[in-house]
């Protein structure tokens, strides 16, 4: 199973 | 005060029908720029990011920025409660905790009000940057919903790789693989049947099919899903909401072993 990557890893909070 | 009438009711309830499964609760943002909306899933694995313009709504007035948080699922249910061809529209007091939907059918006969509860949300806005895509992929949002939903039938992934071939859909599962390729195509009759491809470098990433299968709610917005891919960044998922703006569905992809 490929682990999942979460979009806050890529985004940062503003 | 905040009073927006949308002549084309219907497209709110796609809207909704389009999120209400991947988002339970989200703040709503209405601004001059227009009415919108950034959530991420419980898991923080997929963002959608909606925008409808002012423009687009027959009569807009937003006072001041304001942010109303809703329950997804309930706001749907009332806006099902509207036709198909009934103008919709929204308005809230200012400091007031609740909205209130008025639908009109088109011939004035029937004026129905629902008023929701708003509710108090503590919800993080994520800064998406602008971004240059390797390949940017355009095709019938109807031929991706389909080749989502039949892939999910053999596997829980999808690894989409872009080449000059064309862009390839492909996953493996305890009965077997499948491998779908869709060919640039664009001397079909009617351009929303079309399939073209920009890409700047061959791009291959894996997600999660359950999340794609739930973007594809959105199909009844729009003939054209336009995929985005880098190979270190969320795919963009994009239907354009004609005359009005955008639902982007930012997905988070999974780690190659």
């Amino acid at each position: 199973v490929n682990p999942q990557r979460q979009i806050t890893s890529f985004f940062s909070k503003t | 005060m905040l009073e927006l009438r949308l002549v084309q009711g219907s497209l709110l309830k796609k809207v909704l029908e389009a999120i209400k499964d991947l988002v339970n609760d989200a703040n709503f943002d209405c601004s001059a720029t227009g009415f919108s909306l950034q959530a991420m899933d419980s898991s923080h694995v997929a963002l959608v990011a909606l925008l409808l313009r002012s423009e687009g709504f027959e009569h807009y007035r937003c006072d001041r920025n304001l942010s109303m948080g809703m329950n997804l699922g309930n706001m749907a249910k009332m806006l099902k409660c509207a036709g198909n061809d009934d103008i919709i529209t929204l308005k809230a007091d200012d400091g007031s905790d609740t909205v209130t939907f008025m639908f009109e059918s088109p011939t004035q006969d029937k004026i129905s009000d629902f008023e929701m509860k708003l509710m108090d949300i503590d919800s993080e806005h994520l800064g998406i940057p602008e971004a240059e895509y390797h390949a940017i992929v355009r095709m019938p949002s109807s031929e991706f919903g389909r080749i989502c939903k039949d892939l999910s039938s053999i596997g829980d992934t999808v690894v989409i790789s872009v080449t000059k071939e064309g862009v390839k859909f492909s996953t493996r599962g305890d009965i077997g693989t499948a491998n779908i390729v869709c060919r640039q195509n664009n001397t079909v009759d009617k351009p929303e049947e079309a399939t073209i491809i920009e890409m700047t470098e061959p791009v291959s990433l894996t997600f999660a099919l359950r999340y794609m299968n739930s973007f594809t709610k959105a199909t009844p917005l729009s003939s054209i899903v336009t995929l985005s891919l880098s190979s270190d960044l969320p795919v963009v998922v994009e239907y354009k909401i004609a005359e009005m703006g955008y639902i982007r569905f930012y997905l988070a992809p999974k780690i190659e072993e």
